[in-house]
């Protein structure tokens, strides 16, 4: 099975992602 | 007693189900707190698109599936909201903690956040169902035609958009089972390996912006 790899650093969130930050 | 594919299946399903047992389908007090923290409160508009998307994926989902389905599609649209609701307050404690404010007014009025965020529930409610019907030995099942990227054309999402809440989604559910996360996992792989690409994507017009924009990064160099 795949083991999830996590890519946002700890700086970027979902606000970030979607422009809301 | 051993776990068959099948038993693991109904397993997840349970799983899923005892999980939400607790989340209404409605925003819970403290997400409602948060809704009133906004500079614009985005409660009715909330409310209001989680009744338009329901009404289209049930729709769909008989569609798909069978006209005699639509009450069924109403039950798998009810665990998604309230996976939906529940992830969403997750998320907003874990940006409140990390940004260090209370006032999500743009996030909480971004449409296209709203769609991805109940896309990415109802995928994961979709495929814990589909995945019983697949271990049921019944791949000819309706619900097998539910498979992701079903979901996008249901709410016209643009496959970009739903990659964006994937990485957040895993981090703030952490009651998601390994399946699922592989699941989620793949469908990450299928966006950025093709549905990314396709002719309508957002992802050229934004390459084209960051070109616009010039690089900020001063391109590698090439190896020697």
């Amino acid at each position: 099975t795949q083991d999830y790899h996590f890519g946002l650093e700890d700086h970027e969130g979902i606000s970030e992602l979607f422009d809301c930050d | 007693p051993p776990q068959t594919p099948i038993r693991a299946a109904m397993h997840s399903i349970q799983q899923l189900r005892g999980e939400l047992t607790s989340n209404s389908d409605r925003p819970s007090g403290i997400l409602m707190v948060y809704f009133r923290n906004c500079t614009v409160d985005p409660s009715e508009d909330i409310m209001k698109r989680v009744e338009q998307l329901s009404q289209i994926f049930s729709q769909k989902f008989a569609q798909a599936v069978g006209q005699r389905c639509e009450g069924l599609g109403k039950k798998r649209f009810t665990l998604g909201v309230q996976l939906y609701y529940k992830v969403m307050e997750s998320m907003l404690k874990s940006e409140e903690k990390r940004l260090s404010v209370q006032n999500f007014s743009k996030l909480l009025n971004n449409a296209t956040f709203h769609t991805s965020l109940l896309g990415c529930s109802l995928e994961v409610v979709l495929a814990t169902y589909v995945g019983y019907s697949l271990k049921n030995g019944s791949s000819e099942s309706p619900e097998t035609n539910l498979c992701f990227p079903w979901i996008l054309d249901v709410f016209q999402l643009h496959a970009f958009d739903f990659y964006k809440v994937i990485e957040s989604f895993i981090k703030a559910e952490p009651t998601l089972k390994h399946d699922m996360i592989e699941h989620l996992w793949r469908c990450e792989q299928q966006i950025m390996e093709s549905i990314a690409w396709k002719s309508d994507s957002l992802l050229f017009e934004l390459l084209k912006q960051c070109r616009e924009d010039g690089p900020e990064e001063q391109a590698e160099p090439p190896a020697t």
